[in-house]
């Protein structure tokens, strides 16, 4: 019972110290809310960090006006086939990439503004079976694709304009490649996990595949978020979308594992778990930046962990309009931005 | 985590398995 009536006021407690509303931005045009992220966009040499706001048809760009108001700049109409996400591209500006398609990514175009013809255009950059797609650093993109017979990793590089001729082939390793993850601290380093629970580590500049390393069956259908190198042991931010409640570790949402590429080997470093009363089936969907994850939870609350801690540090309940259905990080961090299916995107600052 | 459980460790590890593994 003590711990029933404790509950409530600690969850309060997390909600008010670390997440402030900032604003609140509201596409009136939109009632399919699918994705939400931020761009650097520059205009008559003025760079601003904008929102964008994705729904099934359409990609829409805001700029700030003013406090807590967000003024249209411009919408992208698609066409017939539906957005699934935006594809957040590092160190760019004046540049959006998305991933259109039905059940998984068909297409993937490229948002931007030519100042040649003073004009808003899209792009095709890539076509097939796409499993996984991540915007990397140096305007450069990497994907999986699946054809009946082969699979295929391929990294390109954008221009302004759209797909650059120079890429790069990845050796594929034999099992379907289900996300990417930068590593930090080693240029040229790629991770990605597997539908089969490995982690693959890839050399960017040369192709190779250096080292499969297995995860473990304990938690299936691991993704990898973050990678950093540190005193030669690779660091892997890892989310367990529908991992199942144990006794030794709660049920983690989040886990930082320590793999020596060397010997393969790996051992658990931190679990983030989901906060109390939130037990059972895990969450929707996630994002890492730095040490600070996001997701939103079935119950439609958002929660925030500090990785190196292993603890929930916020929860965000359900608003009065309704469950939370996007969490995603702003470009700068400490900025969190939440969605609602109706297309309002609030804005919070997370201390 | 201990050495002896994840087994020799090397600062190195990148350019030591970009040499190993086959081009």
């Amino acid at each position: 019972n003590e711990a029933e009536q404790l509950t409530p006021l600690l969850l309060d407690d997390l909600t008010d110290e670390n997440l402030q509303f900032v604003s609140k931005l509201k596409d009136s045009s939109s009632s399919c809310a699918v994705d939400v992220s931020t761009v650097w966009w520059e205009a008559a040499g003025r760079r601003e960090l904008c929102v964008v706001t994705a729904c099934e048809i359409s990609v829409s760009l805001w700029k700030p006006l003013a406090p807590d108001h967000w003024g249209r700049v411009y919408t992208w109409q698609l066409g017939e086939i539906p957005v699934i996400q935006i594809i957040p591209l590092p160190d760019t500006c004046n540049l959006i990439c998305i991933a259109l398609g039905n059940l998984e990514i068909g297409e993937i175009r490229l948002l931007l503004y030519s100042s040649a013809n003073d004009s808003f255009k899209q792009s095709l950059v890539k076509t097939g079976n796409i499993k996984a797609v991540l915007g990397l650093k140096d305007r450069r993109l990497v994907s999986s694709s699946r054809t009946m017979q082969e699979q295929q990793v391929e990294v390109v590089s954008l221009s302004e304009t759209g797909r650059s001729k120079d890429g790069q082939t990845l050796m594929p390793p034999e099992e379907t490649v289900l996300a990417f993850a930068e590593v930090e601290g080693v240029r040229d380093a790629l991770v990605g996990t597997t539908a089969v629970n490995s982690v693959v580590v890839w050399n960017l500049k040369t192709g190779q595949l250096l080292k499969k390393m297995h995860v473990g069956y304990s938690y299936p259908a691991s993704i990898c978020h973050r990678a950093y190198s540190d005193s030669g042991l690779l660091f892997v931010v890892l989310s367990h979308p529908h991992a199942k409640e144990s006794e030794s570790c709660g049920n983690p949402a989040f886990r930082v594992i320590a793999f020596n590429p060397k010997t393969a080997r790996s051992t658990g470093v931190m679990f983030s778990s989901l906060p109390p009363g939130h037990a059972g089936r895990q969450y929707l969907e996630g994002e890492v930046k730095d040490a600070s994850a996001a997701a939103v939870l079935t119950s439609g609350a958002i929660a925030v962990w500090d990785l190196l801690l292993g603890q929930c540090t916020a929860l965000l309940p359900p608003g009065p309009s309704g469950s939370w259905s996007l969490v995603r990080w702003c470009v700068t961090s400490a900025r969190l931005l939440a969605g609602q299916t109706d297309g309002s995107v609030y804005v919070y600052r997370y201390s | 985590c201990s050495e002896s459980d994840l087994g020799p460790i090397s600062l190195n590890w990148f350019e030591e398995l970009s040499s190993e593994a086959p081009p």
